[in-house]
């Protein structure tokens, strides 16, 4: 039974793409497969596997139902993603949260869409996009936990009470088995007083529910999209490869023991 | 006559709201008579400056018609700041994008809610949040440019064909003279390679419409708004203040000439 992730947190720029596209692909070398799901209009966990974001089979078709959501995997030749599929996104998205308002059940409609798809895949990782919207809201209707990377400064602090609450509000309307995956510090730099200081800050709230692994800032993670690879294959030894394996290999851990 | 600026990107984290708090309390200090307007439901413009972003008089209730943009504007105590204005924002605004979506003449609202203010201002700056949804639209409908803040990375650089687009169709559609103000270097590092390949791609398309001021990547820009004080009371000595408010001069430049 496939365990659904969803990335997610409204503050924009804090690592959402960068952690759903290098947690897939390292949760896919360590054997499990895997399926990432772009669900943001602007498509960057499209573009930064490589994949054109243009085509006609993507989530946005999947969404108003016109294909369903196996029709849109697309599968990569790398022997290191081998067990790495995509659903991609496009930038029509952008319009979709006003034509998916008119649904019945307009919240429920990726769950629905992905259903048949759970019991194929070890992990299913959703890559939202940076707002409360209804597409956000589809991804914590459909998910089992949520992924909450949050960068180390003082802006994208402040916007986590606004997503826990949208979480309670979810886990009370539309998904009550809906939880916290954990929170991930993403571009932390133990040189700064901020960094250390609001690193504490999530710790002192979240406690065990804060990954172990942090990640740095790191100029090689936000090189490897313009690559169209993950950081496993731009620059494997590089300290943004080696947080992101600790942090796929702390899920299955956690999520295997049971 | 003030000139409306909205400051808009839908990449996530590209110093959209550092930019608008900043360049706007610069051109209040060169004498300018400015009104910030806050329309990102995060409202991380409204805490950058120390207010409180949960009152019954923001631009939520401005855009819904309950009360005029006149009864929500906040103004400063600090001398520095007595030309700075603010039409605060709060997180309601999350829902508003569906409840607009029925008014007529939905993306004109905004336009018609500050009308009756433009004559008041020399600047009018609009703080957007990371998205090409309706609020995004309203400001654009409303604006007599873009400002485009463009962080020097290959994510963020991807995305600018997409808001090049959506002006292109609001300038067609809803505003025939919405213009670009500039596009604006952020986070910029010499040191980086990417940083210099990202900032030539942009000169080459952009050419003089570029700012000649970068703004660096400096801590104390991220470290100011957790002291509700834009740079220039935070560490006005800073090379992230010294740009920005090159910025501002800039602008006033450009602007004042004609
Ligand atoms: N640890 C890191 N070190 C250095 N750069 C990083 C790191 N993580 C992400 N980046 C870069 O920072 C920028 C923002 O990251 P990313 O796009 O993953 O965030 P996001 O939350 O998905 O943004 P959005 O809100 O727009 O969806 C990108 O240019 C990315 O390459
Ligand atoms: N030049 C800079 N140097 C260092 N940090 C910066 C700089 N500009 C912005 N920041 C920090 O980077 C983060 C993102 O900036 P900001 O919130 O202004 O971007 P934004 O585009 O408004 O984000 P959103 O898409 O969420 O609205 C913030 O924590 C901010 O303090
Ligand atoms: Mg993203
Ligand atoms: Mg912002």
């Amino acid at each position: 039974m496939g365990k659904v992730i969803a990335v997610a947190n409204q503050k924009g720029g804090v690592g959402k793409t960068t952690t759903a596209v290098n947690v897939a692909a390292y949760l896919a070398t360590f054997g499990k497969l895997t399926l990432l799901i772009d669900i943001d209009p602007q498509s960057n966990a499209t573009s930064s596997l490589g994949v054109e974001p243009n085509s006609e089979k993507t989530i946005y078709e999947v969404l108003l139902g016109k294909i369903s959501a196996k029709d849109a995997i697309v599968s990569f030749t790398d022997p290191y993603l081998n067990l790495l599929e995509l659903i991609p996104a496009k930038i029509e998205l952008v319009g979709s949260e006003y034509e998916l308002i008119e649904f019945q059940g307009r919240e429920r409609i990726l769950r629905g869409a992905i259903e048949s798809l759970r019991n194929k895949y070890d992990y299913i990782l959703i890559d939202c996009p940076p707002s409360l919207g209804l597409l956000t809201v589809n991804a914590l209707t459909a998910a089992d936990s949520v992924l909450i990377p949050v960068q180390c400064e003082y802006l994208p602090l402040e916007g986590l009470g606004q997503l826990l609450n949208t979480i309670k509000i979810v886990k009370e309307r539309l998904n009550p088995k809906l939880d916290i995956e954990g929170v991930l510090l993403t571009m932390y730099d133990s040189r700064l007083r901020l960094s250390n200081e609001v690193a504490d800050e999530i710790k002192r709230y979240f406690r065990d529910r804060v990954f172990e692994a942090k990640i740095p800032r790191n100029i090689k993670l936000s090189e490897a999209p313009s690559h169209g690879k993950p950081i496993l294959l731009y620059d494997a030894k590089s300290p943004g490869a080696i947080s992101y394996a600790m942090v796929a290999e702390e899920i299955i851990r956690r999520n295997e023991k049971i």
